[in-house]
């Protein structure tokens, strides 16, 4: 189904969907404010 | 999707020409099917119509140009036409067009980030303003292409692109990716599950020893009375 | 989609007899359609953190409100001034006769406004507006949403009410589920809490409500899921934690003046401690499990659609 494999490989070229050194900044940031709130939310209820 | 849904009707309708031309009648009707086909402002994807077995016909004859013009607007781009214009009839300008606007499809299936130099120099053009008037006019709104235009950085954002027509070469890389991707889903699904089942595990294993200490609680009360 | 169809006599019969009056826990529940659940969460939403109110039209069905349709109203100020919505009283007019016009023959059943990101209750503006409301447009109940919480939680907050006769002691409610109230908010909440009671929410829709619903998530599907409340509520995040500092500075000072002061009431003081501490707890672990979330769909979409990729 040639119509099939076009659409796949169309899909196939957005991926991936982001890929930049500002995105993994970004994301490990927001990582790392969530394990700080985790880690006071222990600290508060211990 | 959408440019798939929109063509199909036309691939149809192409094909279906193309398997009631046969014989030495048809080698000359095939030739202006050819030329019909890479010509239509809405047709993209010519693979359908180069597996019709009637087109082999055109091969060893005077119109066996056609049966190379298909398979340059099926796999190929503008620059490997301007290398091989010797061997190749003369393009009609809407068949230039449209051999622009595939070349513009195989450079963003390598890069999501096309500049504005590259583009230029693959489709011949001399400014950006007729480069940003290509891609706006012949691309984005035929479809087959969506981004940003980022002026400041001087290049393509692509956000999405219309499938070209696959060479049997292509599909190994692709059932690889496809099957990295099934294998990573898989995984992911494995550890959510495993991840929930820890989740219950804890959650009971706490509400035990809550309920224990309660209880010595309750024992130690009864002790000191 | 029996559940449409206005009964006008049964309506008539239901408002000359007013069961209602004689008993102020009549109605116990309220039933919503999806169409105006939407509305009333766009209409919410669209405010930001301004309040905003509009009106419910329905019917009741023996102790249950049926909220057929919902419309805005063109009214500021919905928490600074009692019946705020009496500015909209020609509008109200004009929009049922229109309705009655054009077919739509339910009245109207009750207000709604939104409380952006404090939660789901009714100050004390509220709770004089709606006792106002039953006192001349019985039946009629009050519906508060929270957007904001809304996002974050990942589901429609929002809560039903209606207030009690001023003459009135209820009796003892069964604790309601716990919510988080920011610092000043916490004493218009407590002082005014005994004087309404909730009423459980459930929701409905039509046949064509389900075949719409299902198109509209086809073609927004990927918005939703490109979505991350990580990013759209830092905000209200930030506002949470910074409330949470407050009061466990607040409780801090209280415990260090109530153990400075007498050790008569030892055990007592050291339960109303241990309560707030562990209000505070709770609190702390709710705004962690919603952070959590956030970012465990952020990882999925990652793992999915970049890292496998890459």
């Amino acid at each position: 189904d040639n119509s099939l494999l076009r659409q796949v490989s169309s899909l196939l070229r957005r991926l991936p969907a982001i890929e930049s050194e500002k995105f993994q900044d970004d994301f490990l940031m927001e990582f790392n404010d969530t394990l700080l709130v985790t880690y006071l939310a222990m600290f508060t209820n211990c | 999707m959408d440019i798939e849904q929109k063509q199909a009707e036309l691939i149809d309708h192409f094909v279906k020409q193309a398997l009631s031309f046969h014989g030495e009648k048809g080698i000359p009707l095939l030739a202006a099917l050819v030329a019909e086909a890479t010509s239509h402002p809405s047709l993209f994807a010519f693979s359908e119509i180069l597996s019709v077995p009637s087109l082999a016909e055109l091969e060893g004859t005077s119109y066996s140009s056609s049966l190379e013009v298909l398979r340059l607007f099926a796999y190929g781009t503008w620059n490997v036409y301007k290398s091989n214009v010797g061997c190749l009839p003369m393009l009609l300008p809407d068949q230039i067009r449209k051999l622009k606007q595939l070349s513009v499809l195989t450079l963003a299936e390598t890069n999501k980030i096309l500049p504005y130099d590259q583009l230029m120099q693959e489709l011949d053009v001399s400014n950006v303003r007729e480069l940003e008037d290509f891609l706006i006019n012949e691309c984005m709104y035929a479809g087959i292409v969506r981004g940003k235009l980022d002026q400041l950085r001087r290049c393509f954002e692509v956000q999405f692109a219309a499938g070209r027509d696959l060479r049997h070469e292509q599909l190994n890389n692709m059932i690889k990716t496809m099957s990295n991707w099934l294998s990573t889903s898989d995984n992911l699904l494995h550890s959510i599950q495993e991840k929930i089942k820890w989740a219950d595990t804890m959650s009971e294993a706490y509400k035990k020893h809550q309920k224990e200490v309660e209880e010595k609680v309750e024992d130690m009360k009864k002790s000191l009375k | 989609d029996a559940i449409y169809f206005y009964d006008e006599a049964a309506n008539t019969k239901a408002l000359q007899d007013k069961p209602w009056a004689s008993d102020p826990h009549y109605f116990r529940r309220v039933r919503i359609s999806a169409l105006a659940l939407l509305k009333m969460v766009v209409h919410a939403r669209s405010g930001g953190t301004i309040e905003i109110m509009g009106v419910m039209q329905g019917k009741t069905v023996g102790d249950t409100f049926v909220v057929m349709d919902a419309f805005a109203l063109p009214v500021e100020g919905t928490e600074t001034r009692v019946n705020a919505q009496a500015d909209a009283y020609e509008y109200m007019v004009d929009y049922s006769q229109a309705n009655k016009q054009a077919g739509r023959l339910e009245n109207v059943v009750g207000w709604y406004h939104s409380h952006p990101g404090y939660g789901c209750w009714l100050s004390g503006i509220d709770v004089s507006t709606q006792m106002l409301n039953q006192q001349f447009q019985d039946p009629f109940f009050a519906l508060v949403i929270d957007p904001t919480r809304t996002v974050s939680a990942g589901k429609v907050e929002i809560g039903a009410f209606r207030t009690y006769p001023l003459d009135y002691t209820p009796p003892d409610e069964p604790v309601s589920e716990y919510q988080t109230i920011p610092l000043n908010k916490i004493e218009d909440f407590g002082v005014h809490c005994h004087h309404y009671y909730a009423l459980d929410i459930a929701y409905f829709k039509s046949s064509l409500d389900c075949h719409l619903l299902g198109l509209l998530w086809n073609k927004y599907w990927v918005n939703t899921l490109s979505a991350s409340p990580l990013v759209g509520n830092g905000d209200y995040m930030l506002g949470q934690i910074s409330d949470l500092a407050e009061k466990m500075e607040q409780a801090e000072n209280q415990i260090v003046q109530a153990r400075w002061g007498s050790s008569l009431m030892a055990s007592q003081q050291k339960k109303e401690d241990n309560s707030q501490l562990a209000k505070i707890a709770t609190d702390s672990s709710k705004i962690t499990v919603e952070q959590v979330h956030g970012l465990m769909s952020q990882v999925i979409k990652d793992s999915l659609f970049n890292s496998a990729l890459r």
